[in-house]
């Protein structure tokens, strides 16, 4: 799950608009 | 008087603020009475990691934003997250929730292992912009003007970013003018919330060190 990501990934995952997977 | 573009600037970060939230299921698992103080840490960071994704949404409607250098769009956001995160939770606890909502959330979080220390400085923040009855133009427009942060660590072009929180400071002041005429201070107590800020961004570094230790 998202939760275990560090802060930096979480970010540049959301910025690249492709959190739905 | 805020000019048409200025306006229009409000009303698109307004909107994009509403529209980015912490979905309510999530947010109603907060008000669920019986964890115990493991499953509370797995939920206020499961919390913190859904408000960074709600944050990232909203940040990219932010006028500006997207056309500044990508790596320092990543270092504003790594370098705000969690002072948006406190910000955004502070109107939480402000807003009129039901009866005994707050003392819910309040009492979760005083039994999550975070140590007293930490926990007496947010609710200190928590109630002293309680006590500036914001609106949440307000909120929208503090937030962003948070994250365009320029000295920021690693960001590059911190005239391009300035250039952008340049905008955001005038809409703020103006609106700040319109709604509260006879309070001439509210502008400046505003901005002195984020000097608050960035205090509590130093405890939590030291928050998180000393939970996981615990």
């Amino acid at each position: 799950p998202a939760s275990n990501l560090g802060l930096e990934d979480i970010i540049r995952k959301a910025l690249m608009g492709n959190m739905e997977d | 008087e805020l000019s048409q573009e200025q306006q229009a600037l409000l009303n698109y970060i307004v909107d994009a603020y509403n529209k980015h939230r912490i979905p309510p299921d999530q947010a109603k698992k907060l008000l669920q009475e019986q964890f115990n103080a493991e499953e509370n840490f797995q939920l206020l960071t499961e919390m913190a990691t859904s408000h960074v994704q709600v944050l990232v949404e909203f940040t990219k409607n932010i006028p500006g934003f997207q056309s500044l250098d990508h790596e320092d769009q990543i270092a504003l956001l790594k370098g705000s997250a969690v002072e948006a995160m406190f910000l955004r939770s502070a109107q939480v606890f402000t807003r009129k929730l039901p009866q005994g909502h707050t003392e819910v959330l309040e009492d979760r979080i005083r039994k999550s292992g975070i140590s007293e220390e930490f926990i007496t400085p947010m609710f200190n923040f928590y109630k002293s912009i309680g006590e500036l009855q914001m609106l949440q133009e307000e909120h929208a427009l503090l937030t962003a003007i948070t994250i365009l942060t320029p000295d920021r660590p690693y960001v590059r072009d911190q005239q391009a970013v300035e250039g952008l929180q340049e905008t955001m400071l005038e809409v703020l002041r103006k609106f700040c003018k319109l709604q509260h005429p006879q309070e001439a201070q509210h502008f400046a107590r505003l901005l002195g919330r984020l000097t608050e800020l960035r205090t509590l961004n130093h405890h939590h570094a030291e928050m998180l060190t000393s939970w996981r230790m615990s």
